[in-house]
């Protein structure tokens, strides 16, 4: 089954 | 100090409205640059960026780079209180623990100001770099609204798939699948009314549909939403506000593990 990621996961903090 | 006079008030109506049922509370930062703010929703599977440049303002004056802590709730309830032809001032004094939302009518005969506590929110700032995306897809807000709304009463994913051939947004659920195929067409009347697909490469991502029928809460402030995509990363669904900025939604997208 597709999970789902969550958005902060794709971008670098700051 | 900060004193933000918009003329076309309607504009920042339809901007809590747009934003206010995903997220509950969020700072907006002030800039010379302008009026913006990130926030993720409560569960940290989408994210809106938005940004009110400093030009698009008829005055604009922000002493000092501050970041105003506001529930969008309680917010968009004092901007339902001005009509759509107000114009709207948003100030705010060195460490005032309030705003004030001032709506003035068109004729000047009727001026109203709301004072509204602030909060005091920690919030994380996520970088978002500059992408050149594989795909994107500009089509009639209104046309990915209806499609949006009508496949969620089928099922609770979307994929959507570009091609050379067109965009498709694919469904099942239990009562049985669907699929609507949107193909390129620019030889249109008003611009407006144009799908215009451009792929690098192929794509092909599975969404939630709540969150992109969320999404579609901004449809009131452009006729056109751009969707940018590439593989593995999140949908960009972008609407443009005039010339003076955008509230632009990420969403992840599900990814088999």
């Amino acid at each position: 089954a597709k999970q789902q990621r969550s958005i902060a996961s794709f971008f670098s903090p700051g | 100090m900060l004193e933000l006079r918009l003329v076309q008030g309607s504009l920042l109506k339809k901007v809590l409205e747009a934003i206010k049922d995903l997220v509950n509370e969020a700072n907006f930062d002030c800039s010379s640059t302008g009026f913006s703010l990130q926030a993720m929703d409560s569960s940290h599977v989408a994210l809106v960026a938005l940004m009110l440049r400093s030009e698009g303002f008829e005055h604009y004056r922000c002493d000092r780079t501050i970041s105003i802590g506001m529930n969008l709730t309680n917010m968009a309830k004092m901007l339902k209180c001005a009509g759509n032809d107000d114009i709207i001032t948003i100030k705010a004094d060195d460490g005032s623990d309030t705003v004030t939302f001032m709506f003035e009518s068109p004729s000047q005969d009727k001026i109203s100001d709301f004072e509204m506590k602030l909060m005091e929110i920690d919030s994380e700032h996520l970088g978002i770099p500059d992408t050149e995306y594989q795909s994107s897809i500009k089509m009639p807000s209104q046309e990915f609204l209806r499609i949006c709304k009508d496949l969620s009463s089928i099922g609770d994913t979307v994929m959507i798939s570009v091609t050379k051939d067109g965009v498709k947004f694919t469904t099942s659920g239990d009562i049985g699948t669907a699929n609507i195929v949107c193909r390129q067409n620019t030889s249109v009347d008003e611009p407006e009314n144009a799908t215009e697909i451009k792929m690098q490469e192929p794509v092909s991502l599975t969404f939630a549909l709540r969150y992109l029928n969320s999404f579609t809460k901004a449809t009131p402030l452009a006729n056109i939403v751009t969707l940018s995509m590439s593989a593995d990363l999140p949908i960009v669904v972008e609407y443009k506000i005039g010339d003076m900025g955008y509230v632009r939604y990420y969403l992840a997208p599900k990814i088999e593990e």
